[in-house]
């Protein structure tokens, strides 16, 4: 069982948090604060890969690090190297299953991109669009808004409906939950559940904190209250857990093989 | 009486709240987010005026927003509009200065540039370091983390040391409370503990909020608690409006004109 992530999101916005708390795993090494400062020219690409246990299954997870990505003071076409990491995986997958013997093929191929949203309340920003625009033909692209605690709940309705907006208003195609009606009522249920939180808004924490009742959970702690990670009524990211890392899993690997990979197949075979 | 004061900042930073919290008055009208999207072509400058009233006394209010600062994909020089900004308000009390008849000056130069700082927790981004690089001989710079709820006390703690760290490794002049030996230790331990807090965290909100204990206050209302702006344990912002508006106006004022223009004015004159 393996499963590649892509993450991108400028450097601040929760990326590193974000990752270790949805596999309760260190992926992303503790920060040199140090080093952080450095302008760095341009995107990097980095892999980090873990084993980990997920539902009883161990899983083979290699989540693809994007820094750089909109941190420079000219971000003009920042998604570049993104693009081409993406398309080389697709082209490296050709390759193998172009050879007389196929047996051995390995599927390095982005599962799945978490585009990461900062919450500004406002709405997309020009980044933003362009980023999703240039992305959502080749990869099943899953907007995910961090720090969604500075958000309050009534903020948050408001940014979430300017988002999907604007993700309309330019044809961006974002991974959606589907159903058949035909399909246990308990799990069409779950999804359109799901589907109500999209873009799903989520809260990092590397800390566990003990509540006054003994309680120990992940979350945040502030003069004014904790902030708990896995507290549905706090933030979704039990929902974005549950739909990367257990009941989509499957489909995000489906579809980027009957449907992104065959379509830049076909491409590249017509040109 | 008045004062002008320029802000800097990228949409959805909080900075119309800021404002808008730190005088007590809608000085920026409440935002049509239907409009927001859409993408500015680099800086525009725009000037509201408002009459308040502060310590009894009345004062008018000029704040000249930034707009459109930071938003682009690529932002090189857009400090530029902001810059000639500055300078065109020197030239202009040059001008005024050089008159036959000098009873009517009008003062509109910028008296003091907040500068809002993103709260990501590591240290300053590219664009902060070189705008300030820029301005810091031209204006009283007071940069501000906004949004500081978004930080847990020890991660502002690390943050506030590292920007000023960046700050002093780029020799970068901000605007310091300072004393004399000779004056009233009530007045030094304040400016003493005004110092320790640079830069200020502060925390917006244009609502009011009614405690369990029935207090009203102005805050933002989370499942987990409630955030209260006017409480020194929660963020800075009382210190901010003190040093802003009551103990260091005249000083901003004074710095302004005697140092800073007088600088501009002789560099002017030499070329
Ligand atoms: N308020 C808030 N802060 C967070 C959250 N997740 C991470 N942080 C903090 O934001 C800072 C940067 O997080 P990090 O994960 O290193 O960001 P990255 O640069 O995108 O990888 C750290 O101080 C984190 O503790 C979150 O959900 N809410
Ligand atoms: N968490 C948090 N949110 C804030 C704060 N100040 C403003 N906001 C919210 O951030 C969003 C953008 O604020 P706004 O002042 O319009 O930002 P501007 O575009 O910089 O003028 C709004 O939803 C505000 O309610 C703050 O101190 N903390």
């Amino acid at each position: 069982f393996n499963f590649t992530l892509m993450v991108v999101g400028e450097a601040g916005i929760g990326k590193s948090t974000l990752i270790n708390t949805l596999f309760n795993t260190r992926v992303f090494p503790d920060k040199d604060e140090s080093t952080i400062g450095e302008t760095r020219r341009g995107v990097e690409i980095s892999s980090m890969s873990a084993e980990i246990q997920e539902n009883g299954v161990r899983l083979r997870l290699t989540v693809v690090d994007t820094p750089g990505f909109g941190d420079s003071i000219n971000n003009d076409d920042c998604w570049q190297p993104i693009l081409e990491n993406i398309e080389s995986r697709f082209d490296a997958y050709l390759t193998q299953e172009n050879r007389v013997n196929r047996s051995k093929i390995s599927d390095n191929r982005i599962h799945a991109l978490i585009y990461l949203i900062k919450p500004t309340g406002h709405a997309l920003r020009a980044i933003d669009i362009e980023f999703m625009k240039r992305m959502h033909t080749k990869v099943n692209l899953i907007p995910v808004i961090t720090k969604s605690d500075t958000l309050t709940q009534d903020e948050l309705v408001g940014f979430k409906s300017r988002i999907i907006a604007d993700i309309n208003y330019h044809g961006i195609q974002i991974f959606k939950p589907q159903w058949e009606s035909f399909e246990d009522p308990e799990v069409i249920n779950e999804n359109k559940d799901m589907l109500s939180k999209i873009p799903f808004a989520v809260i990092g924490s590397d800390k566990i904190i003990e509540k006054p009742d003994g309680n120990r959970v992940r979350g945040r702690l502030y003069p004014w209250g904790i902030i708990e990670v896995e507290n549905e009524k706090h933030n979704d990211f039990i929902k974005l857990r549950k739909m990367l890392v257990c009941t989509h899993m499957e489909e995000l690997k489906d579809v980027t093989d009957s449907i992104l990979y065959e379509n830049h197949r076909s491409q590249k075979l017509v040109t």
